[in-house]
């Protein structure tokens, strides 16, 4: 099984 | 004071296309450097990063920085309304809480302006860094789109997988399997029909077919896709807008638990 990843885990806030 | 001239009208009205079913509302920022946008979609699955050159417009002046936020729907029910060669003016106006779009046919015998209301909204800038990439694969924007539309008949997620065999989609659903090989190919007539793969170490990664079904909408604004993966990274998904600049979506792969 797969979970869908998140944009915010790859890149930060700036 | 923001005034922004763009003789190919019919490119923004492809760019609303292309995003206003991935996000709702968005900044667009303008700067000396360009008009652009950056957002992401409810879920934070995908981002959206747009830039149109200011070398691109006719007419460029943005006295300062300025961002605006608006309503992608509002925007392309506004846009919709300019004919497909129709050149069209951004207006805008510092302090002020609306923009204003005006469209001229091409032989001025009709002008409209539509001014729309402006909101504001929180944005979320995120860094992307520049990264090397296992494998880069450019095709012809249709046949991406075409097997994004397939596979998704099929299945809800595709696999990507880059080997020197060539990029494969496969998918796999309650009423069977699909996979779809391309190989590089670039004995072909026209530039934008080749089919170039460039793999630095093999990558497979899987996706929500939803997602990418989705930035296909991009698809009248390039003969050609690219198709950026790593491992360690979202896919990049990039349409170049031809004299402009781009059209890039970002999408976060889907993790095995």
């Amino acid at each position: 099984d797969s979970k869908q990843g998140n944009i915010l885990s790859f890149f930060k806030k700036i | 004071m923001l005034e922004l001239r763009l003789v190919q009208g019919s490119l923004l009205k492809k760019v609303l296309e292309a995003t206003k079913d991935l996000v709702t509302d968005a900044n667009f920022d303008c700067s000396a450097t360009g008009f652009s946008l950056q957002a992401m979609d409810s879920s934070h699955v995908a981002l959206v990063a747009l830039l149109l050159r200011s070398e691109g417009f006719e007419h460029y002046r943005c006295d300062r920085n300025i961002s605006m936020g608006m309503n992608l729907n509002n925007m392309s029910k506004m846009l919709k309304c300019a004919g497909n060669d129709d050149i069209i003016t951004i207006k805008g106006d510092d302090g002020s809480d609306t923009v204003t779009f005006m469209f001229e046919s091409p032989n001025q015998d009709k002008i409209s302006d539509f001014e729309m209301k402006l909101m504001d909204i929180d944005s979320e800038h995120l860094g992307i860094p520049e990264a090397e990439y296992h494998a880069i694969v450019k095709m012809p924007s249709s046949e991406f789109q075409r097997i994004c539309k397939d596979l998704s008949s099929i299945g809800d997620t595709v696999v990507i997988s880059v080997t020197k065999e060539g990029v494969k989609f496969s998918t796999r659903g309650d009423i069977g399997t699909a996979n779809i090989v391309c190989r590089q190919n670039k004995t072909v007539d026209k530039p934008e029909e080749a089919t170039i793969i460039e793999m630095n170490e093999p990558v497979s990664l899987t996706f929500a077919l939803r997602y990418l079904n989705s930035f296909t909408k991009a698809t009248p604004l390039s003969e050609s896709v690219t198709v950026s993966l790593s491992s360690e990274l979202p896919v990049v998904v990039e349409y170049k807008i031809a004299d402009m600049g781009y059209i890039r979506f970002y999408l976060a792969p889907k993790i095995e638990d």
